[in-house]
């Protein structure tokens, strides 16, 4: 069980490194066992460097610095254990428009094996989707939902 | 294993049958503040055997039930149908369609189904152990969630190798 | 000092049930206090109906829900006891572009009075901006800020 | 009483003396993630006399000088100078041009300034009293504290009454 542990928690720092990377378009990221001798107790520590900066405390990385980081660990678990769907509620609020698309492009990467169901109000985002529901609530107090037409909707725009 | 469809009636916000049919690729659901965008994904977490309240916004589960609005009564149970297409055989059950449904009465009866059979919870964290997406897995991240993982204690971290290994 | 107490909370819920309204666009809000009969140690309830639908436990409410009903209350609070400035670091993080707009429109009303700086990603917060400062950090991990001259940017525009 | 200007150097990833000035009506700050908006944010907190270095996602104090980057070594110091334009004479003294200035050594050694006069944390605190602008004022909300009020115990919103009566 130890070894099992000491493996998985390998990988998964290795494929955090990977997408930390790709994710940010650079800097660097590790997960360190707060007590390395003692694997079935340890905890685990995360540290992240964007690009450009250096190592400090988690706490003092911005909002969007923080989410992209937590969203580049997702993604590293997801590479090591696929899973057929994933659903994200919002999971982009706190990034910039940059950001977004980075995090949009990421998806495109992975949604031919996994499907992505992604709650957004993020433009940046939804140019991405192949499939789109409108969620809405007339005055009524009930929810309704649309599925819209992607295939039209471009070709109206023209 | 993909999701291929979900039908809710009764679950919070959806008062009335609604159908949901899941593709392949990227799916976006958008739509105005308070439409019931969360509660969609809340009705999947649900059906998926989620056993706390405090997991889907709530004090205790009867507040999922569709407690009335404006112009319509309070209903008196909340269901929600989940199906896969299991034709790749991800999930053991040798169909290649499989149904997971749960009903909520508020007098608190509770029901599960899988394949329209009644069955126990248990049966539900069966069906879905190993799969990736049964309970404590990262496959749905809720509303204000994506940082959950800082915020929690280095030791609290370690079910995210735990799980994977 | 209990006097005060109450005739405070009396306002301040007065307060909040218009700034809710007039935010919201409808429906209401309230304020309670949990042992009316111990002024000295009540504690306050909130309590939020957006339009439409009806009161029930804030826990419900939506994540865009939630920011504007906070919004609501702080700006209740600021209509008590004006300040000079307030400053709002992302308040608009949650809110789809409708709501945005109405955020924003709001602290236009408020804006002759006191003076308001707000960081943004939005387009419908910059669009009400009259002053506009960009931050930005090269890859050398220094910040830097430079004042956008609106006007100038308006014109080109044409 | 009017925000007028503000500098600072060395503090968190401002390395280089910046000075930015306030004008009246609605002034927005944009830029990329971690570019160092919420940055600024803080300079303005902690030269009002914030003591707690969560509030300012910092562990300790010292946090907030700039500690270095690829390019750049660490530096020894922060400071920022903050200006008020008080005509309408809204704070007590009878200047109609207040500067507040806290500066912080890696040492520890940590000092406060009014109108260029070394002071000490009280007459910053006695300054700001009754403004609406001291410790605890509801005029600066940080990133991700919008729904504090929501998190917080009904007994803990008791401030939001008491410091406004
Ligand atoms: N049991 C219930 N019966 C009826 N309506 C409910 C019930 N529970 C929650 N709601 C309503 O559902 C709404 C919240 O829906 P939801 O959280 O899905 O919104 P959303 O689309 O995700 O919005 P946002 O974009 O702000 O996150 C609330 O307005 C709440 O009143
Ligand atoms: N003492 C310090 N020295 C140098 N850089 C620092 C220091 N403290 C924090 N930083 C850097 O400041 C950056 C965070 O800046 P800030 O939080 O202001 O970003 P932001 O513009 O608000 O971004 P967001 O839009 O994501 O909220 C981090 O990348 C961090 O590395
Ligand atoms: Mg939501
Ligand atoms: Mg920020």
């Amino acid at each position: 069980v130890k070894d099992r542990f000491k493996k998985t928690f390998d990988q998964l720092q290795r494929a955090f490194k990977a997408t930390f990377k790709e994710i940010f378009g650079g800097g660097d990221a590790k997960l360190k066992l707060t007590d390395p001798h003692h694997l079935l107790t340890t905890g685990i520590e995360i540290m992240a460097q964007p690009p450009g900066k250096r190592f400090r405390s988690m706490t003092l990385l911005s909002g969007g610095e923080r989410s992209l980081t937590a969203i580049a660990l997702l993604f590293a678990v997801l590479k090591l254990q696929p899973v057929p769907f994933v659903i994200l509620d919002e999971a982009e609020s706190a990034l910039d428009p940059a950001n977004v698309d980075r995090f949009a492009r990421y998806i495109q990467k992975l949604k031919a094996q996994t499907q992505f169901i992604v709650i957004t109000h993020r433009k940046e985002t939804m140019v991405y989707a192949d499939n789109l529901y409108g969620v809405t609530m007339q005055d009524s107090g009930i929810s309704k939902v649309l599925a819209v037409d992607l295939k039209k909707a471009q070709t109206t725009k023209g | 294993m993909k999701l291929k469809s979900m039908q809710l009636v009764g679950f919070k916000s959806f008062a009335e049958k609604t159908t949901i049919d899941f593709q392949n690729g990227l799916t976006a659901i958008v739509g105005p503040n308070g439409s019931g965008k969360s509660n969609v994904i809340e009705a999947i977490r649900w059906v998926l055997g989620e056993q706390s309240a405090k997991h889907l916004r709530s004090t205790k589960m009867a507040d999922v039930i569709f407690s009335g609005s404006k112009n319509r009564r309070a209903l008196n149970r909340a269901e929600v149908i989940l199906t896969f297409d299991n034709s790749d055989h991800y999930l053991k059950p040798d169909y290649t369609e499989i149904t997971v449904t749960r009903k909520l009465f508020r007098n608190g009866d509770s029901y599960y189904y899988l394949n329209q059979r009644e069955c126990r919870l248990k049966d539900i964290n069966d069906l879905l152990m190993d799969s990736g997406i049964g309970q404590g897995s990262f496959s749905i991240i809720s509303q204000g969630n994506v940082e959950a993982i800082f915020n929690s204690k280095p030791q609290d971290r370690r079910n995210i190798v735990e799980t994977t290994a």
